[in-house]
């Protein structure tokens, strides 16, 4: 009803504006929360999918690394399709009778802002960094989950400085916080791009999980069922085989915090674009990862712990 | 704004270990300025290398001496950050 194009880019003043208009679509079913502000003071806004009373929460967040524009994009078209499924969808409808839902569509409000005016192609925070001429942490890799470790710099001016201290980022201190203090956070999900992977952890080290043989066969769930829709292939892993080790990252953080399903999507480029994705791919990029996300989703409601 | 005039993003397959460390070694040189979209990790899976204009010689010399085969996977890279800022543009009209 607001017009609102989900097939396009966006900057960070619609994309709240939109989220608004949902909470406001939806009044008995989504609120916006403000979990904390950015280094630039920038809001850390939420939106809630709830339907009442203390329930155990899903946690979805987009946009980490700010260049990733599909995924802020895919976010923000995921939040209105969990509220317009809601009551007509049975999966969704069941789904957010036993569960809440808390979406955060642009986790790195200052990068976002940074790569539309200033620099396409940053990706991390834009925190000043004492001694130094360099800008920006690279949030995932500042969580605390093997911090400082292999596959994270130490060098301030490099796209993946890890930053002086684990949580030093106020974005990834705010989500901490917020998870902490909720409680009872039973999945955790975060999306980037591209490459098309669906990872769980470790990344930091390269050790088999516990949860290995479930979330193997989950993860692989999930992506058949994206794959189902346009075709798009994914590789299925912990980050560690699938890309390379890497240090601080958020799913490593969450899931030795005691969240067992965590995972992290890298969502499409399948047609050498890179970042630059044409936002004629946002809607079919959605549209997909919400399968993926629907199957995640369901275990997790299915299989409660 | 950043302009990434003339900064072309390669595609670049390494076919063994020794290869990845060339690569390796060529991402720890700072004054390249290069920046992996993805980074080398086994042999035969696809590298994507975003090269400033001032070091795609130097980099395209390296990548030929140490035998890495590569090719040009976007041009110019300003040409679609053009396209992407006009269509924002235009979405923004459209929405108004």
């Amino acid at each position: 009803s607001s017009g609102f194009n989900f097939g396009a880019y966006h900057s960070l003043d619609e994309i709240f504006q939109e989220m608004d208009q949902l909470a406001a679509a939806y009044p008995t079913l989504v609120s916006k929360l403000q979990i904390g502000s950015s280094f630039e003071n920038r809001p850390m806004n939420v939106l809630k999918f709830s339907t009442g009373g203390n329930k155990p929460a899903i946690w979805l967040d987009a946009g980490i690394h700010s260049r990733e524009w599909v995924t802020q994009a895919t976010a923000l078209w995921t939040a209105n399709k969990i509220a317009s499924d809601y009551g007509k969808d049975p999966s969704i409808t069941s789904l957010l009778d036993t569960m809440d839902i808390f979406l955060l569509p642009v986790t790195n409000p200052d990068g976002y802002v940074f790569s539309q005016t200033k620099n396409r192609m940053w990706r991390k925070t834009r925190s000043k960094i004492p001694g130094s001429l360099c800008f920006g942490v690279d949030p995932n890799r500042n969580w605390d989950a093997g911090f400082g470790g292999p596959g994270a710099s130490n060098n301030p001016c490099s796209d993946s400085y890890h930053g002086p201290s684990a949580n030093s980022e106020v974005e990834v201190q705010s989500i901490v916080e917020f998870i902490k203090s909720h409680g009872n956070i039973k999945a955790f999900i975060t999306l980037h791009s591209y490459s098309q992977l669906l990872m769980y952890p470790y990344g930091y080290k390269c050790t088999k999980l516990d949860d290995f043989d479930e979330l193997n066969i989950l993860a692989n769930s999930a992506a058949q069922a994206l794959t189902s829709l346009y075709g798009t292939n994914y590789k299925v892993g912990p980050i560690c085989s699938i890309i390379y080790q890497a240090s601080g990252g958020s799913i490593d953080w969450s899931y030795d915090y005691g969240i067992k399903y965590s995972f992290a999507f890298e969502l499409r480029d399948t047609g050498l674009h890179g970042f630059l994705l044409p936002a004629n791919q946002i809607i079919p990029t959605a549209e997909e990862t919400w399968l993926g996300l629907k199957t995640i989703m369901e275990h997790v409601r299915d299989h409660p712990y | 704004r950043e302009t990434f005039v003339g900064h072309q993003v390669l595609e670049i397959i390494p076919r063994n270990e020794e290869q990845i460390q060339n690569l390796e070694q060529l991402e720890a040189q700072d004054h390249l300025e290069i920046d992996f979209w993805r980074s080398p990790t086994v042999p035969e899976q696809t590298v994507h290398v975003r090269i400033p204009f001032s070091s795609l010689q130097d980099v395209k010399i390296f990548l030929e001496s140490q035998g890495i085969a590569y090719s040009v996977m976007i041009k110019d890279l300003q040409v679609l950050l053009d396209e992407e800022n006009e269509e924002m543009l235009m979405n923004q009209r459209q929405e108004r």
